[in-house]
């Protein structure tokens, strides 16, 4: 048996709007540590991992482990058929073919339940090295969303290039060049407006802004976003899920062939 | 000119 009561049903919600345009079906491995999610788009140049600890929900129950392949745009359907401030809970037997989703308004006096096929998937699992990002930036999501949209009308590339006293953000194209830079913060009343940079070593690398795009559909999620860099390795975009986990993108560089 | 690569080059296979 496995359920999983979450008062915030919302968050729910908004993982599925940071997916559905970069994943069509991805398997949700349920252990009694919580849900995982780890899946690769179409042309395999992203990967994407979500994490929701078991703690993080109100009630959690996984009696053994088990794999739920769904059709992540049938998910989204029926998630929006859930009000923000629903309770959502997520039921199924072991080794059923399908799984319940469960919506109770605040009061009570609504409860609405859906039943969604389960798929049976056979996914690519990735190891994720442990790594020491020569840098990591901190920088409000909605700042991010703004940038990568600006830049994406100049080219289909951002250089995305941090240094101890900033990082700058390019794209150039046809109509011309682009470049926005931001500063660390001195100092902020407000920490989610916060610009803030861990460097070992300077860094600069190249990405897609159609996937970059693809990943600011997460910016409902947390009001900061955290980029780690190395050089010729992939891009990190991490945004927290509440204090319960978080969703991380990971983009290939591109590199000179 | 710079390729996009493959995220598959850069993480093992579990």
């Amino acid at each position: 048996m496995f359920e999983a009561r979450l008062v915030q049903g919302n968050l729910l919600k908004k993982v599925l709007e940071s997916l559905k345009d970069l994943l069509t079906e991805a398997s949700w491995d349920c252990a009694d540590t919580g849900i995982q999610l780890q899946a690769m788009d179409n042309s395999h140049v992203s990967l994407v991992s979500v994490q929701l600890r078991a703690d993080g929900f109100d009630k959690f129950r996984c009696d053994r482990q088990l794999s739920m392949g769904m059709n992540l745009t049938s998910m989204s359907k029926i998630l929006r058929c859930a009000a923000n401030d629903d309770i959502i809970t997520i039921k199924a037997q072991d080794q059923a073919d399908n799984v319940t989703f469960v919506f109770e308004s605040p009061n009570q006096e609504k409860v609405a339940d859906y039943e969604m096929k389960l798929m049976n998937l056979d996914q690519e699992h990735l190891g994720i090295p442990e790594t020491d990002y020569a840098a990591v930036i901190k920088l409000p999501a909605a700042e991010f969303q703004r940038i990568i949209k600006d830049l994406s009308q100049f080219g289909e590339s951002v250089v995305i290039s941090c240094t101890k006293e900033g990082v700058k953000f390019s794209a150039a194209g046809d109509i011309g060049v682009g470049n926005i830079k931001l500063a660390q913060t001195a100092s902020v009343d407000k920490e989610e407006e916060a610009v803030t940079i861990e460097m070992q070593e300077p860094v600069t690398l190249t990405f897609a802004c159609r996937y970059l795009n693809m990943f600011t559909k997460a910016t409902c999620l947390a009001p900061q976003v955290t980029l780690s860099m190395s050089p010729e390795v992939p891009l990190v975009v991490e945004y927290k899920i509440g204090d319960m986990g978080h969703v991380r993108y990971y983009l290939a560089p591109k590199i000179e062939d | 000119e710079q390729a996009q690569k493959p995220i598959t080059q850069f993480f093992s296979q579990q």
